[in-house]
């Protein structure tokens, strides 16, 4: 096997042409191609697919166009949690976390729980709490909120009919 | 949702998946993303496969692990194996969407929304992104 393969989804949903505005539609492609190269320039260099799947999930979780890191969607009660994962597929090594809150990188401290603890799944405070004690680099919960998602939020939660995404608007 | 799948030079596969879940979400729910076999999951043998969606489903069906047990049980390809899971998915009714690689450097999507961000490069592919389901 000489050849490498970076393939990458920004998350799946109701977007069709007219709904997204232009700026939307250019922001996500813009995303999108920035962790294509993050991930792809590691594989160009002969590194790890572990590497280049968390350097292309750190920059979407850095790009408030996509539901991940800073730009996540809001929990009812108005806060952040967020989830991940990761996968080694030589030795079917993993590492997840649920419902972080303070972890910029919430993939990056599912690789510290893979690496550096005799666990796979962490979830909520103690999660945090791991990642403060492995030095997992910490955020404020400001730095994850957007104006946008919160409008989101206040829009389902004015259709009590609708009590959250289930349809899946927001991807 | 985010999510990267990979094949390297040595022919090992990864895959990774983040998420903030569901807008208005409530009582602790957590969907697939985090979950090892559901919305996650890399074998060598197989696959590396990333998915995203209503997560309920994805947990049900095990979508990540299914993808690779087909492929690895059955031979089948890795672009059959998407399309089968998502076809199942889209019987009990979810919707969503998934990224799978093999270590054969294929790489595939599948989804059953109108639209999905996604993209794609590789060792002798031009870098790719679209939107949309019909790009």
């Amino acid at each position: 096997m000489t050849g490498w393969t970076l393939v990458i989804h920004g998350g799946s949903g109701s977007m069709t042409r007219g709904v997204l505005s232009t700026a939307d539609d250019n922001a996500g492609r813009a995303g999108l191609a920035a962790a294509l190269d993050a991930g792809g320039d590691i594989l160009r260099g002969g590194g790890s697919a572990l590497d280049a799947v968390e350097a292309a999930v750190r920059v979407m979780e850095d790009d408030p166009v996509f539901n991940a890191g800073r730009g996540s969607v809001f929990t009812a009660e108005g806060r952040i949690e967020c989830d991940a994962a990761i996968m080694d597929g030589s030795g079917r090594t993993a590492g997840a976390v649920a419902g972080v809150r303070t972890t910029r990188h919430p993939v990056s401290l599912a690789r510290e729980v893979m690496t550096n603890s005799a666990h796979v799944f962490l979830a909520g405070a103690g999660a945090d709490s791991f990642a403060r004690a492995h030095g997992v680099e910490a955020a404020e919960p400001a730095w994850f909120e957007t104006v946008e998602r919160r409008r989101q939020l206040d829009e389902i939660l004015a259709n009590p009919d609708a009590p959250f995404d289930s349809g899946m608007k927001y991807g | 949702t985010v999510g990267a799948v990979a094949v390297d030079s040595a022919g090992h596969v990864a895959a990774a998946t983040s998420t903030g879940g569901l807008t208005g979400k409530r009582w602790g729910r957590v969907g697939d993303s985090p979950l090892i076999g559901a919305g996650t999951y890399a074998d060598d043998r197989a696959a590396a496969v990333s998915c995203t969606g209503a997560g309920e489903f994805f947990i049900r069906l095990g979508v990540a692990h299914e993808i690779c047990a087909r492929i690895r049980l059955t031979g089948l390809s890795v672009d059959d194996a998407a399309r089968e899971m998502i076809a199942e998915l889209g019987v009990m009714g979810g919707k969503g969407g998934l990224i799978a690689v093999g270590p054969d450097g294929v790489g595939t999507w599948n989804f059953n929304t109108p639209g999905m961000y996604r993209g794609r490069v590789s060792s002798h592919r031009q870098a790719e992104v679209a939107i949309y389901g019909d790009e």
